[in-house]
């Protein structure tokens, strides 16, 4: 078990630092494992130095910052065991125009890379238009969800008629 | 093995026969708070086999059957299918002998839940061994629930390292 | 302690479900102490009936249910004790179009009501729009924040224009 | 008493003297992700007399000093100025004799925290009790920092109540 978490751990460290400077345009990033020198009872610090930034804990960056460091690292964990299907719900949500553009950016990349389909919740209008398709849910009847197919060139007339 | 298509009834909030394609690439979900998007991710985790209520966001099992509403009454069983395409012959041995898989996990009162893989009755350990063979199950990290993202942010660094030893 | 924690238990409760109707449009909520006879030892538990669903506790709610609720807790208990400022930072992060709007009346009524001045910190162009005044925050130079004011008219275009 | 505006000097990363406009009704702060507006909140904070570095996502007081960029050397000192309006004269006895109020404080590396109120220096005791008075406060419930909807929501009932008790 030790040395499964030592390999897995210097494979998503790998992943997760090209990821870093790929969402945030530059800058470097790195995981730790600290508190103990046993392995299996450690603990796992990220240390991320956005451009033109001091190094800093996780803790010390902006809201934003965290989201987008920990994205990279779920995308680390994620291509270190790539899994035929990925799910994200809102994970774009404390994010700004341009890392969202980003985010967006890396999904369309990781869906070329490889055969994963990928199934995207959001409440952010770029998201919704860099999808191959889009699925509403509505509730017209109050308490009952009903799922309809939603035709992407229709939905941007709609959003810039709002 | 590829994700198809998610069939749910009397889940949550999706009473009617509800059908969710998954297609290549990247498919959004869209809509107003509260109208289900997030129940969707949950019936695809709850039909690989999730044993724990807590993470379906309920106190017992039976939470993920239709409750009712002002209008409708409750419903006594919800039913989830998950269509895979198994043309690359990946499953284990005794599930290896067609081209489609139809998994089904079905919950009713005061019954229980019932697994079946092509009209066959199964445990929940061969559903759970079926995914976790081709790396994803409902504990997957590559199942981002609402919220997961805050968690791994204000965890301690130790329970970041047993997520990591899950990804291993 | 005890009777004022019961005694701003109810103001709070009482604002709380108007202000619950009000961001719903409708539905009704309420608190309850719960675990303990001891009211200093009691826990507080939220129910909420959404519009035309039924009544459950906070946690069987989705993600904007959940964050619309504690909002209206929020101005509960600020309503109990009106404060000469208010910040919110980026309360808004979870909420869909419709609900930013109820969000943005809600704190216009609250501006008139009381004199009390509000701080917004948004990334929703919906909130920005609904402000007397806007200021942006750059970091022109990598690390150094710079405070800038923003001209709301030439904001408007320049959302539009993007 | 009414805030008008706020003053800062070498406070987190806005190194250069900057003022914040505190006008009636909404004011908005808008810009990217880690560009500063969660620290224009800090600042009011702790110029209320705030004392827990953890409030203020530092392990040490002292990190709210500019600590330096790629291009810039650190700073030694930090200061942060809350001009207030009095004019209802409704400040505590020693401090009320004058229609504006201006609350400075200052921190040196290896020196620690100063307060003054109207140029005479005080107790970080004052401070805190002029604005409990007007029942605002570096712990009000008023100031809802980033995250803070987050874990109301993920809190155990008897933290909910505590937050009541605060704002009773
Ligand atoms: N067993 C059940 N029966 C009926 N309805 C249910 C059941 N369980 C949950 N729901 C309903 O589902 C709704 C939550 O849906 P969900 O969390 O998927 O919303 P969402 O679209 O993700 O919203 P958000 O954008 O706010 O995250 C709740 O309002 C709840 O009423
Ligand atoms: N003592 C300090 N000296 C210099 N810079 C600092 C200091 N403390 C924090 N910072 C910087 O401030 C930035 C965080 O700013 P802040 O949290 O205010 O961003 P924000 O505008 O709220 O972003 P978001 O929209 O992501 O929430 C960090 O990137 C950090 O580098
Ligand atoms: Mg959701
Ligand atoms: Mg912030």
């Amino acid at each position: 078990a030790r040395t499964r978490l030592l390999s897995a751990f210097d494979t998503v460290n790998t992943h997760f630092q090209k990821l870093f400077t790929r969402l945030f345009n530059g800058g470097s990033a790195y995981l730790k494992l600290i508190e103990a020198d046993d392995p299996l009872e450690s603990g796992l610090e990220i240390y991320a130095q956005p451009p033109g930034k001091k190094l800093s804990v996780l803790s010390l960056l902006s809201g934003g910052e965290q989201t987008l460091t920990s994205i990279a690292l779920i995308f680390g964990m994620f291509l270190t065991n790539p899994a035929p299907i990925c799910v994200l719900d809102e994970v774009d949500a404390p994010l700004d125009e341009s890392n969202v553009d980003r985010y967006c950016t890396l999904l369309e990349d990781l869906a070329k890379e490889t055969s994963t389909r990928f199934v995207v919740i959001t409440h952010h209008r770029m998201t919704m238009a860099r999808m191959d398709r889009l699925y509403g849910v509505t509730m017209s009847e109050k308490g009952v969800s009903q799922l309809v197919s939603v035709d992407l060139k229709q939905h941007e007339l709609q959003l810039e008629a709002a | 093995m590829h994700f198809k298509k998610l069939k749910l009834t009397g889940f949550k909030s999706f009473v009617e026969l509800t059908e969710f394609e998954i297609g290549k690439g990247l498919t959004g979900i869209v809509g107003p708070n509260g109208c289900g998007k997030s129940n969707i991710m949950e019936a695809l985790r709850w039909a690989m086999g999730e044993n724990s209520p807590k993470r379906m966001r309920s106190s017992g099992m039976e939470d993920v059957i239709f409750a009712g509403t002002e209008m409708r009454p409750p419903r006594n069983s919800a039913e989830v299918t998950l269509f895979l395409d198994n043309s690359e012959r990946t499953a284990p041995a005794e599930l290896n002998d067609s081209d489609e898989l139809e998994v089904v996990r079905k919950i009713e009162r005061d019954v229980g839940s019932t697994y079946k893989v092509n009209g066959k009755v199964v445990r929940m350990r061969d559903v759970q061994l079926l995914f976790a063979d081709s790396s994803v199950g409902s504990h997957s990290p590559a199942l981002v629930s609402q919220g997961r993202v805050a968690d791994m942010i204000n965890a301690k660094p130790t329970q970041r390292r047993m997520v990591l030893e899950e990804a291993a």
